[in-house]
C-alpha cells in the first residue's frame, strides 16, 4: 500500500528523476586491467553507498566447479552425479571475462556480461514505475557445457554482499516454509564436515536470503527449484546447470548429460530476482510479496486486432 | 473437470521426488514433459472459456492464444502478428505490477493502455545468450518489447494494445541497441 521508506536502497532508484539522470551501471572493474578476482558491480548509486548494507562489493559472477569423476568403489570415491554434488576443489574456477555490453533505455538498463561462449549473464535494473516491491533481475544462460570425458562441470552464480551473516542463511523448503541454515552445522546431530561446499548446499525452491543482526538483508528469488547456500559470509551461491561424466551409483544409473533439441548439451536460461532491505519488517514484506508474484506471474494472453 | 484431469494427473506424477530434484532417468524426464504438455493442451480450451467468462466476450476469445515459450523469447503468435491486444491476468489476491517482455519482430511499436494512452516502452535486441537456446530455432522475433504493466487488479486483468508504428510516431517505443562496452 505504500513504499517501504527504508527499503529502497540502491537496487533501483527511489527518487522521481528519470532513468537517464541516474548514475549508470558501474563498469569500474572493466577499465582497470582485469585480474582474476575482478567482479562485475552493478546498480550502484553514489548517494546510497553510505546507507547501503550491501556495500560497495555488490557483485555477481558466474563460475564452475569440476565434478569429481569417482569410480564408486568406496564412499570416498563416489562420483559427482544426479544425487551427489562433489566438486574436486572447494573453490570454483573463474572465467576470464570476454565482453561487457550495455543497454540504456527508458524502461530498463541492462548490463550484458559474456563470461564465455557458453555462459551469458544479463543484469537488469528497472526504471522506477511506482511499484513498491522494487527488485533487480539477473538472467543467466548456461550451455551447452563443454563435454570432457574425464570430468563434469557444475556451473554456479555467486552474489557477494558486505553483510555479516554470521554463517547463517535461510532457504525455503517448499515455497512456504523458510528454514534457518547454519554453515557446517546440523541442529539435531554433531556434524563432522567433510565437504565444505556441497555439505552446505540446501534446496532453494523459491528463495534464499541473508540477514544481518541490524535487520539488513539481501534476497534472491528463483524461477525454479535450485540448490545452493552461503559458502562465505555475506555470499549467496546458486547452482545453475551441471553435467557429470559418471553416475553416482545411488539409483539413477545415468550420468547427467541431458541434450537439447539440437542434440547438443542442454542450454538453461534462468532468472533471479534480487532485492535488498534495511529492516526486517520491510524485507519480510517484500520477500513474501515478491515470492508470491514470482510464483504466480501474470498469465499473458494474445488476441489479434 | 475432464479437461483438467490430465493436467492434474501429470502434475501429481511430476511431484514425485525424482521429478522435483531431477534424479530421474532421461527417458522418464521426457515422459514427464510429454504428460505435462498433453495436460496443458487438454486444458487450453478451458482457459479460453474462463477468459470469455471473465470478460463477457466469448466471441473474441476463441481467437486467443498464449505464449508458453516467452521465457526464451519465442512466441509464434507475435512472430506472425504486428498488431494485437495483450491481456494480463493476475491470479494473486492483491494488485500487482508486472514488467512485460514480449518477443516481437520489429523495432518500433506503440503500446497503449485501456484508456488509449501510449505508455513508455522500449525494444531491445534478443541477446546472444538467448539466441543460443536451441528450442528457439525457427523464431522470427529479433527483438523484445519491454514496458510496465500497472496495476493489474486482484484476480483481474488489464488489456494493452500493441501496434507496429513508424519510427518517430507519437508514443513509439525507444529502440535501444546492445552496445559493447568492453571486449
Amino acid at each position: 500500500d505504500s513504499k517501504p521508506a527504508d527499503g529502497e536502497l540502491d537496487w533501483r532508484d527511489g527518487g522521481s528523476e528519470s532513468l537517464n539522470e541516474r548514475e549508470s551501471l558501474d563498469y569500474r572493474p572493466v577499465f582497470a586491467p582485469l585480474k582474476r578476482d575482478d567482479v562485475i558491480e552493478f546498480s550502484q548509486l553514489k548517494e546510497a553507498k553510505k546507507s547501503n548494507p550491501i556495500g560497495d562489493s555488490k557483485m555477481s559472477y558466474m563460475a564452475y566447479y569440476y565434478g569429481y569423476p569417482g569410480n564408486n568403489s568406496a564412499p570416498e570415491f563416489t562420483a559427482s552425479g544426479a544425487y551427489l554434488f562433489r566438486p574436486t576443489k572447494q573453490t570454483p574456477e573463474r572465467f576470464s571475462l570476454e565482453e561487457i555490453a550495455s543497454v540504456t533505455g527508458p524502461v530498463v538498463n541492462e548490463t550484458h556480461v559474456v563470461w564465455s561462449n557458453w555462459t551469458y549473464q544479463v543484469l537488469r535494473k528497472f526504471a522506477n514505475n511506482g511499484d513498491s516491491l522494487q527488485y533487480s533481475e539477473n538472467e543467466l544462460t548456461v550451455g551447452p557445457i563443454p563435454y570432457d570425458a574425464n570430468t563434469g562441470r557444475e556451473v554456479i552464480v555467486r552474489y557477494n554482499t558486505q553483510l555479516n551473516s554470521s554463517a547463517t542463511f535461510y532457504t525455503d523448503a517448499n515455497g512456504r516454509q523458510v528454514l534457518r541454515r547454519v554453515r557446517d552445522y546440523r541442529p539435531t546431530w554433531p556434524l563432522q564436515q567433510t565437504e565444505n561446499v556441497s555439505g552446505n548446499y540446501y534446496p532453494i525452491n523459491s528463495q534464499i536470503f541473508l540477514n544481518q543482526s541490524d535487520g539488513s538483508s539481501f534476497m534472491v528469488l528463483t524461477d525454479r527449484s535450485e540448490g545452493g547456500g552461503s559458502i562465505n559470509d555475506g555470499q549467496i551461491e546458486i547452482m545453475l546447470h551441471r553435467i557429470t561424466v559418471r553416475d553416482d551409483a545411488l539409483g539413477v544409473g545415468e550420468a547427467l548429460q541431458e541434450k537439447g533439441s539440437d542434440g547438443r548439451g542442454l542450454v538453461v536460461k534462468v532468472t533471479h530476482w534480487l532485492a535488498a532491505d534495511q529492516s526486517l519488517p520491510s524485507s519480510s514484506r517484500r520477500r513474501r510479496e515478491l515470492a508470491n508474484r514470482r510464483y504466480r506471474e501474470p498469465l499473458i494472453g494474445y488476441l489479434t486486432a | 473437470e475432464a479437461k483438467l484431469d490430465l493436467l492434474r494427473q501429470a502434475m501429481g506424477v511430476v511431484q514425485h521426488h525424482d521429478g522435483v530434484s531431477g534424479t530421474e532417468k532421461q527417458v522418464v524426464a521426457y515422459d514427464y514433459a510429454l504428460r505435462v504438455s498433453t495436460g496443458i493442451n487438454q486444458a487450453y480450451s478451458l482457459l479460453q472459456s474462463a477468459w470469455a467468462n471473465l470478460t463477457g466476450d466469448s466471441a473474441a476469445y476463441s481467437g486467443m492464444s498464449s505464449c508458453s515459450l516467452a521465457n526464451i523469447s519465442y512466441c509464434p503468435f507475435t512472430d506472425s502478428n504486428n498488431n494485437f491486444y495483450l491481456h494480463f491476468y493476475n491470479p494473486v489476491s492483491h494488485p500487482v505490477w508486472h514488467l512485460a517482455r514480449i518477443p516481437v519482430k520489429g523495432r518500433y511499436y506503440v503500446v497503449s493502455n485501456q484508456q488509449g494512452q501510449a505508455v513508455t516502452s522500449q525494444t531491445i535486441p534478443v541477446n546472444n545468450g538467448t539466441l543460443r537456446v536451441p528450442e528457439r530455432a525457427g523464431a522470427k522475433s529479433s527483438y523484445e518489447l519491454v514496458f510496465n504493466v500497472s496495476t493489474i487488479p486482484a484476480m483481474g486483468f488489464v488489456v494493452y494494445r500493441v501496434a507496429a508504428a513508424a519510427p518517430g510516431s507519437p508514443g513509439v517505443s525507444t529502440f535501444t541497441p546492445i552496445q559493447s562496452v568492453f571486449m
